[in-house]
């Protein structure tokens, strides 16, 4: 059970904040707008009305101890710019901001936020390429026919290699990653020699009827 | 070279209509503030000043001439779904918009807009996921170890069959799709016995110290 705090609760912050909480952990909101505040109480653990661009605001929260901190403040470019530097001298573990602007967005880089976004102009690309010249993530994450899962190895895979299992030519399914908790990572692209464990989970893409066959979605 | 109309020259409209430009199509913004106006007008084809609400503006563009309609109002969603319809009862040939909450998704979907997004909503559940539990096209995405690439079908791989050249047992990495433009279209997830050709696109997820061997990054 993690611990997080999202300052502005726009609906990026909002975003952040509902999706932590429903994924069970615990997230405090803070927003200088009250009416947000209360819309948003009712989704998160906690919910207080401040102007995070004050040390004093700040200095009420225990910023060290959360696992993360989400500022997403947007067109208010000073007072994200002064919460961010706020937070990284209060020593924040790790700061995910969201920028208006390329500028606004190296000026957080530059004072220590760990990670800067950018949701409008991502979209704005992935629409434009989806416009004209699709990009394969884009097409399988947008697309109706194909999709990307995650699945427990199931027992009749276990001890195997995937060249024995060959999902490939049995149903057009391509394994892109295999992760193994037990060695808390990822292995992208394994090897047709891989043997799958019990406890294994399968990251495949294929067509959604071939997914269907096997019960994976 | 295609036509695209934007609507709205906010964060998401704009990178829409730039990255077109780029692309090499002709974009025409059309926003209500001047002085958006004016700062995109140097990116872009032509853009113009104009409340997008209403009918007589709309009438004195060439709505089903554009091959796509992008439709970029956020907050006002009055306007939005105003201008929503509008363009839906002129014919656009396809329309795509962004919606500010799921309501407003909705009803612009009832109204027979062809595709909804919801930049900051995804973007937050896509942060919310990295901070928790990344799913891979995150971690390859945000990965700086791992990338996905599109490449020409290099010489001495056409002829031969995926197995043949066995990507990922010389190098762990996995093709995930094979473009066919001759065909205009793309196989996602081709067996071990397809053959490359020349002119395919191969598409492919694996670590960059391999794509680097290979010369693919
Ligand atoms: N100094 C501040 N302290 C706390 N909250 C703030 C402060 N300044 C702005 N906010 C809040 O941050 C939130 C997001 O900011 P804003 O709406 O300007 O950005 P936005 O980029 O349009 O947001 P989004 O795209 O996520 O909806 C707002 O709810 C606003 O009330
Ligand atoms: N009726 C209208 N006609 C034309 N343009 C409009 C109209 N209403 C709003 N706009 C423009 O749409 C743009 C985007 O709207 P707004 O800034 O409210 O949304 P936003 O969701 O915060 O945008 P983004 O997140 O893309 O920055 C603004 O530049 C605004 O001037």
């Amino acid at each position: 059970r993690k611990q997080f705090l999202v300052i502005g609760a726009g609906r990026f912050g909002s975003a952040v904040a509902t999706a932590l909480s429903k994924l069970g952990h615990d997230v405090m909101v803070v927003d200088n707008d009250e009416t947000l505040v209360q819309e948003i109480s009712s989704e998160v653990t906690d919910a207080v009305t401040a102007n995070a661009a004050s040390e004093s605001a700040l200095k009420a929260l225990d910023i060290p101890g959360y696992d993360a901190v989400i500022l997403a403040i947007g067109y208010e470019i000073q007072a994200s710019i002064m919460t961010a530097l706020l937070l990284v001298e209060m020593g924040a573990k790790y700061t995910v901001a969201k920028a208006q602007t390329e500028l606004h967005g190296k000026v957080l880089e530059k004072i220590g936020i760990n990670r800067v976004v950018f949701p409008e102009r991502d979209m704005g690309l992935k629409v434009a390429h989806s416009l004209v010249a699709p990009t394969i993530i884009d097409m399988i994450e947008l697309s109706d026919e194909y999709s990307v899962v995650e699945v427990s190895a199931p027992d009749d895979m276990v001890g195997k290699t995937l060249k024995e299992i060959d999902l490939r030519a049995r149903f057009g399914i391509s394994v892109i990653a295999l992760r193994r908790d037990s060695e808390g990572n990822t292995h992208i692209s394994p090897v047709a020699e891989d043997v799958i464990k019990a406890g294994d989970i399968i990251v495949a893409v294929g067509d959604n009827k071939a997914l269907k066959k096997l019960e994976w979605i």
